[in-house]
């Protein structure tokens, strides 16, 4: 039996806002560890990477391994009935072939009970996990969210080119072009608003702007976000959960 | 012009 009680019904709405318009379903893997998810979005050019740790609910516990298919735009549906403070609980039996979704009112004595159906998901899974990495970039995610908006107004693909002491983000179409350029910062008072760059080598890579779209759904999950560039790879974007992480593999655009 | 990859193109299937 699988029973998980966030503190918040917030943090699991705001995960599965960030992968439901990337993925439309995907298999929830559980354990006693936690909760893993891996999906590869239609057009197979972005990867979701989703790991709750255990130490994420305020209670778990996952008896044997279980795999909840689960549909993103049903599962959003239900959970947006509960208000953003409510503790969340998702239970399943073992041969389940529905996920029971509670919410409790912390205030009320109110407790409000649904049920969803799961699905039967084939999923062919990615090796990612032994991927090297040339530069890492750390930047406040609004930050990195608001460029991502901004150049994909000029252009459908954002070029990253990241130098010893500066990442330069740049886009250009039939409009114009424009760049940003970050460096790095250290800010004591406000260490969310530091930004970090290292770098083992010259990084020049192009995704497509669409697809950052999707990505910086994310936003508010995390105050900041790490970018993992290797040149001639995917990037890697990752949002930190409390314990856990939602990552995105992206693969780059490359000139014919 | 820019051509975009997938990731089967880098990662192999697990």
């Amino acid at each position: 039996m699988l029973e998980g009680k966030f503190e918040e019904a917030s943090l699991l709405k705001k995960i599965v806002e960030a992968m439901k318009d990337c993925v439309s379903s995907c298999n929830f893997n559980c354990t006693e560890n936690g909760i893993s998810v891996q999906a590869v979005d239609n057009s197979r050019v972005l990867l979701i990477s989703l790991l709750i740790e255990k130490d994420t609910f305020e209670e778990y516990r996952c008896d044997r391994n279980i795999t909840l298919g689960i549909g993103l735009g049903s599962f959003s549906k239900i959970i947006g009935n509960g208000a953003n403070s409510d503790y969340l609980t998702i239970q399943a039996e073992d041969d389940a072939d529905t996920l029971g979704i509670i919410f409790e009112d912390k205030v009320k004595d109110k407790i409000s009970e649904y049920n969803l159906k799961l699905l039967d998901i084939d999923a062919d899974l990615l090796e990612v996990d032994a991927m090297e990495t040339d530069a890492t970039i750390t930047l406040p995610s609004a930050d990195f969210a608001k460029i991502c908006k901004d150049m994909k107004t000029l252009s459908e693909s954002l070029q990253i080119t990241v130098t010893k002491d500066s990442a330069k983000f740049q886009s250009a179409g039939e409009i114009g072009s424009g760049s940003v350029v970050i460096k790095p910062k250290t800010d004591i008072d406000h260490p969310e608003e530091s930004i970090t760059i290292s770098l083992d080598k010259p990084i020049d890579l192009s995704f497509g702007s669409k697809y950052l779209s999707d990505i910086i759904k994310a936003t508010s999950l995390s105050q900041k976000v790490t970018i993992k560039l290797t040149e001639d790879s995917p990037g890697v974007f990752e949002y930190k959960l409390p314990s856990g992480y939602l990552r995105f593999y992206l693969a780059p655009k490359f000139d014919e | 012009f820019k051509k975009q990859k997938t990731l089967s193109d880098f990662f192999p299937a697990k």
